[in-house]
């Protein structure tokens, strides 16, 4: 399983990087709208098709949500960005070989409480905390 | 032959390896909720009181999340009934981390009259509170039913007890914890203070003997838990008596590596 991640790993990894260069290719052609800017995206984890609907008696699941997406220069006024990730997407500018772009990640994750039984059917109501990406961010 | 051979190894493969996935994302959500493997309860009681209690809290918790809506108290008991007595405010749910209910753990009742006393008595197992949780309140609820006309017009007091000493001779050495004086034809839940109690029993379980509750009238008689309208083991499951504690982390719970 963990060489099939690794495996998959590399394979987003060129993927991705076959997305930048098309995306480099299109900047070139004047069309950058196309390229996709650091949001939020869906995902759900789902304790249903888990199959623990035995022992979690709430939530059913949760949108937990994801980030992705590039941090480019100029990095969208809306967009929650870090000082140093502006300063890095300059420096990425001048040396693209070398300088990475900032990371999409969370800036904001909120809480959510899950209802579960123990062994010993006793009942847990507990608040996990940074489960919820609220909102995504160039790092 | 050998496309249809590899047809089938692959999409075995393909197979095992979902399944294995499955599993493996399992585990990582398990640990993310910081539990060691999958709960297997005895029980799947849902509609028991403390999972209906628990849900309760559970919805109220959500509404305050969404709006900062202040909900009252009461409406958390809507389920079961409104309560007979409350100890707190919301206040101290909300600053919780952790909401722990226990099922009680003495088979049957034993309502013994002993020198002329009948009691009950109840038992909560506290040693599965995870690591790093401190316990900042904690409650004994029990339901009360209509009496029977016998002691219609009459007050009861009901008094908890933690168990100090198990004598088998003689009767067992006590400590009053709390008490409530309600009248014989009220219903609902009646809501004790165990808090200080609670604490005790995690830092020594060895210490934890359980409760006692006595009834009796403004006279002083002894009376019978069950004639006196408290629900038993026997009672509807939607009514069975729990234990329920509050907690507020201590430390932070770090993911180990793997």
């Amino acid at each position: 399983s963990a060489s099939s991640k690794q495996k998959n790993q590399g394979r987003s990894r060129s993927s991705k990087s076959q997305e930048s260069f098309r995306a480099t290719s299109l900047t070139e052609n004047g069309s950058s709208d196309q390229r996709q800017a650091c949001m939020k995206h869906e995902l759900y984890v789902s304790f249903r098709d888990l199959g623990w609907q035995d022992w979690i008696i709430a939530p059913e699941g949760y949108a937990a949500y994801y980030c992705e997406g590039e941090c480019s220069f100029p990095l969208n006024s809306y967009m929650n960005a870090t000082n140093h990730a502006i300063v890095q997407t300059l420096v990425h500018l001048i040396n693209p070989e070398n300088v990475p772009k900032p990371c999409c990640a969370p800036t904001q994750l909120n809480a959510i409480s899950v209802l579960y039984f123990d062994d010993s059917s006793n009942v847990i109501l507990k608040k996990y905390r940074n489960m919820v990406v609220r909102a995504c961010g160039c790092h | 032959s050998l496309t249809t051979d590899n047809g089938i190894h692959s999409s075995f493969i393909h197979g095992r390896l979902k399944s294995q996935e499955k599993r493996e994302m399992q585990r990582e959500i398990l640990s993310i909720l910081g539990l060691p493997h999958r709960p297997r309860p005895h029980l799947h009681g849902k509609h028991n009181s403390a999972p209906m209690f628990m849900l309760d809290l559970y919805n109220a918790m959500l509404m305050e999340e969404a709006g900062g809506y202040s909900y009252p108290y009461r409406a958390v008991f809507t389920t079961q009934g409104p309560p007979l007595a409350r100890l707190h405010d919301s206040t101290f749910l909300s600053d919780a981390d952790m909401v722990m209910s226990f099922v009680n753990l003495v088979e049957y009742d034993k309502e013994i009259f002993h020198q002329r006393r009948h009691h009950r008595e109840f038992r909560f197992d506290l040693s599965k509170i995870p690591e790093g949780e401190a316990v900042t309140a904690a409650e004994f609820r029990i339901y009360k039913d209509y009496t029977r006309e016998r002691f219609e017009n009459e007050t009861f007091q009901i008094t908890i007890y933690q168990v100090l000493e198990e004598n088998t001779e003689s009767e067992s050495d006590l400590f009053p914890l709390d008490s409530r004086t309600i009248w014989a034809a009220e219903e609902g839940w009646l809501v004790f203070d165990i808090t200080a109690t609670s604490n005790h029993w995690v830092v020594n379980p060895n210490n934890n003997l359980g409760l006692q509750l006595f009834v009796q009238t403004t006279t002083g008689q002894s009376v019978n838990p069950k004639m006196a309208g408290l629900i038993g083991r026997l009672g509807p499951q939607t009514k069975q008596p729990f234990m329920v504690a509050f907690f507020k982390a201590t430390e932070v719970h770090i993911r180990s590596a793997r």
